[in-house]
């Protein structure tokens, strides 16, 4: 099942870090061996581990200055490891205009570790800039985080155009592996709407399981865990381990 | 109170456009004349007044292809107008890289209209990016959306660093307008741990007024309307006019 997952949506806040983290442990706990790279200079999933950002970091990497293997960290997750972000990453949004092949940096770097691997998880920042084309272009298929919300509905056909100008030009590989419900809350009209509306447009690209709203997850990267190891009876554990079951059945 | 407000968080998801919507609706129903620019390519704000993001919109405006005043509509509410935000505002971020004194381009903009205005809100993308820069280049005051959760604390010191180093090159004037705890939900705990910690870093730099978690407010942009139009009784909308109130009072 060797393969690239790229965890991404331009819109913010809509779960993407909380699905790097969660899909990942629960892929390890299913005795895949995941490397988790954050691509976001706010450093979310690395914090969300209990990682500090400190150098060697993904800037490092990218910028020529280590070989990717000095860059991975234990996450204290069994078969889950790291490669952490730290604020200079912001840096590539400049540095990279105008250098030759500057896409291809991190697939390179990966290429060097992938024997080792089983799943490589990239955790995404909310833009369409430098850092998610990086993480495109390295990627064989993209895994969408979507809320439940209005917003949420609004940012996908400008998506999947990118997704297909990522495809026409530097990746031809890549594929949609699905499009993931999260912080659905079965209370409220709303989360059934925009539900309804996604399996519409949509229909099997969309994952199955779907990501309730859950304080729990919201909760345990204050304490620098994923929610397996945090609180695995929570609702939350149980959508990300159903997920991660999901998308093995898939890629089989 | 002639005033620009940039309303910013690099982090995604945590009510930059509901603030910049209802806050611009709030200030409009309390007499003020009111101009929101949607400063991300994303469009919500367009969507979420239910404007269509057709040419011209703030792309035209900045590339110099037309003055703002052609670009503003009316939003259907009373006393507040947009200038829309459409996709190819995205070119910004790649066209103006080396152009001479492009940060000042949305200020000169401005400018040309502040007589008849008494309030600009600029809503910005979920990036540090040119956008962001633009807004920031513009405005006098900043507001800070922060969501109640743990991620969100770790976005601060990097958004507060941003700002010193603006107001430490080319805007002197910018000032902390007052950070603004959104989606605030009491029956958790992670809510009330989060805002006392923010309270605690910040004191009265945090806005009196809370905006709690409230569907109506995530239901309103899909009927293109502001809270105080969609609901009125509704939690949010009383949220957003006491923050109204709360901004003109420290402005005074
Ligand atoms: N299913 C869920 N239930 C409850 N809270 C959630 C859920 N998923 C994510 N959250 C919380 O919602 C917030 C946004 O999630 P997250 O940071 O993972 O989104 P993101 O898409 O990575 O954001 P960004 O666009 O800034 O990278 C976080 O505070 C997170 O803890
Ligand atoms: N107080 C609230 N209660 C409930 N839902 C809210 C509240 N504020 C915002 N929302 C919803 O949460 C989602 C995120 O809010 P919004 O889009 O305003 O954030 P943003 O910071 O502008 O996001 P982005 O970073 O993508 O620009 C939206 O679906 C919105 O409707
Ligand atoms: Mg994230
Ligand atoms: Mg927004």
């Amino acid at each position: 099942m060797r393969t690239v997952l790229a965890i991404t949506n331009q819109k913010g806040g809509v779960g993407k870090t909380t699905t790097a983290i969660n899909l990942g442990a629960a892929l390890a706990a299913l005795e895949k061996r995941v490397l988790l790279v954050d691509c976001d200079p706010q450093g979310n999933a690395t914090r969300g581990l209990g990682v500090e950002p400190a150098p060697p970091h993904l800037y490092h990497v990218l910028s020529g200055q280590v070989p990717i293997a000095e860059a991975i960290r234990e996450s204290g997750f069994p078969n889950l490891r790291l490669v952490p972000a730290g604020r200079d990453l912001v840096g590539v949004e400049v540095e990279f205009v105008g250098l030759d092949g500057w896409q291809y940096r991190l697939r390179k770097a990966l290429a060097s570790v992938d024997a080792e691997l089983d799943v490589i998880l990239l955790d995404c920042p909310p833009s369409l800039g430098h850092l998610t084309v990086l993480a495109l272009a390295a990627a064989e298929r993209v895994v969408v985080p979507m809320q439940c919300e209005y917003f949420a509905l609004e940012g996908i056909s400008a998506l999947v155009e990118t997704l297909g100008r990522v495809r026409g030009g530097f990746n031809p590989r890549l594929a949609l592996g699905g499009i993931l419900l999260t912080m659905h809350d079965e209370r409220t009209n709303l989360s059934r709407e925009v539900s309804d509306e996604v399996r519409r447009h949509f229909g099997s690209r969309v994952f199955e399981t779907v990501v309730p709203r859950n304080v729990r997850l919201a909760e345990a990267p204050s304490h620098g865990q994923p929610i397996l190891q945090y609180d695995i009876k929570s609702r939350g554990a149980e959508a990300y381990l159903a997920l991660a079951r999901e998308l093995l059945g898939r890629a089989a």
